[in-house]
């Protein structure tokens, strides 16, 4: 319990800062390769020449994350957790002072948390809001098998929905369970790989940054 | 610290148990996803009319994976863990102190864990050994990006190899990658669904067996 109020500190002053620059955060949690990395990969794609972007990318070992980012065009900075298997908020700020202007001024800043559908839910790390994936090959049966994520995140992405033919995966039954888990998320349901659905994606998150100013 | 102290004992407790009833107890341990229930379906399909067979499910919410099993045919008990993202010895111990008679005098006793590839890997569940799950959608990145598990596993089943023509995964990288990690670690290719590379499996399962008797 004291290390989440602890967190929770460093998230209110995050949050503070993100309010006054204007960047809207987003914080993305999944299972490790519902396709996060690459996602961001087809959205920097996308927006890059429109907004200025930055990624921070959390994992237990190896850059080949931010590598992937910096590699699309990006500031990228990974946060290796020493074990943890989830972000903290004071890594978030330590890492953002530590890069200083290379992160200053940005329009969206995407962290790309640990992959894990469980603890990296329960903390803050100032963001605007969290965005679940959630993949057709992990199965249609994982919004109430691991509920708090589902209900926590504003946003659901439905990834890799080229698979689709090849798996067993009820994309009504998912969309059931997500409105029962989280009535008022929005559900987006794309493909990386063949670009089907990325500019409802893009669109939402353009949105919501006009939203914040 | 303190936590894991306790949690070995219990495990000792049951590692005695299991050697006095030569049972041969696996603790699988993946993503979310990855496969380990559909595996167990299939195991359970060739192996239960040779031997006596149980399961032990570790999930946040729902009793669906203990529903699947018990519909393949075995005895099987779910284990909320009440938000823990992982197993520890003594959920196990309760659960087959409460089962009793039922899980009794079984011959292989496996312990699907909670999805999570890094937390399980530090709770000693008084298994035999561990048995990661890498499916071939999640990427070939992750030996290196989750080393704690793949260096703690004896056995590293790569699933879902039906689905290979779809997805960028380069098996000899992900082999090489694992035996870095793990040098006298046995890795199986296998898809659930068209059965490829089961056989093998499930030989490696009886051979364990034998050689704990
Ligand atoms: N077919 C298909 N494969 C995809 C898609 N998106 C991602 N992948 C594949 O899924 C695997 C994992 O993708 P990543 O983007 O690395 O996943 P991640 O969530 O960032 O993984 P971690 O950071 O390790 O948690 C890779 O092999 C990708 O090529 C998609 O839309 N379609
Ligand atoms: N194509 C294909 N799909 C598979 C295979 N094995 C499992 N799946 C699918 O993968 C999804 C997840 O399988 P599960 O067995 O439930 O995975 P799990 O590891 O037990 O998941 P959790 O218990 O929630 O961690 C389901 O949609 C399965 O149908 C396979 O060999 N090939
Ligand atoms: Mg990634
Ligand atoms: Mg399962
Ligand atoms: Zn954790
Ligand atoms: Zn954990």
């Amino acid at each position: 319990k004291k290390i989440l109020e602890g967190n929770l500190a460093a998230a209110a002053q995050l949050r503070a800062g993100f309010r006054a620059s204007g960047t809207l955060v987003i914080n993305m949690i999944s299972s490790p390769g519902s396709g996060k990395t690459t996602l961001l990969e087809g959205t920097i794609a996308r927006l890059k020449a429109l907004y200025r972007l930055g990624g921070l990318d959390g994992d237990i070992a190896t850059e080949r994350d931010a590598e992937r980012l910096r590699k699309a065009g990006i500031p990228a900075r990974q946060i290796l957790t020493g074990g943890a298997c989830h972000l903290d908020s004071r890594q978030v700020m330590s890492a953002l002072d530590d890069e200083g202007e290379r992160f200053a001024g940005l329009d969206i800043l995407f962290i790309e948390n640990v992959g894990n559908l469980i603890c990296p839910t329960s903390y803050d790390l100032g963001e605007d809001y969290k965005v679940a994936l959630l993949s057709v090959t992990e199965g249609d049966d994982k919004p109430f098998k691991y509920p708090a994520i589902f209900s926590k995140a504003a946003v659901t992405v439905i990834t890799k929905t080229d698979l689709l033919p090849y798996v067993d995966f009820d994309v009504a039954t998912v969309r059931s369970e997500l409105s029962t888990l989280r009535p008022d998320g929005a559900v987006f349901e794309l493909s990386s790989r063949s670009g089907t659905g990325m500019d409802a994606w893009c669109d939402d998150l353009t949105r919501r940054l006009a939203g914040k100013r």
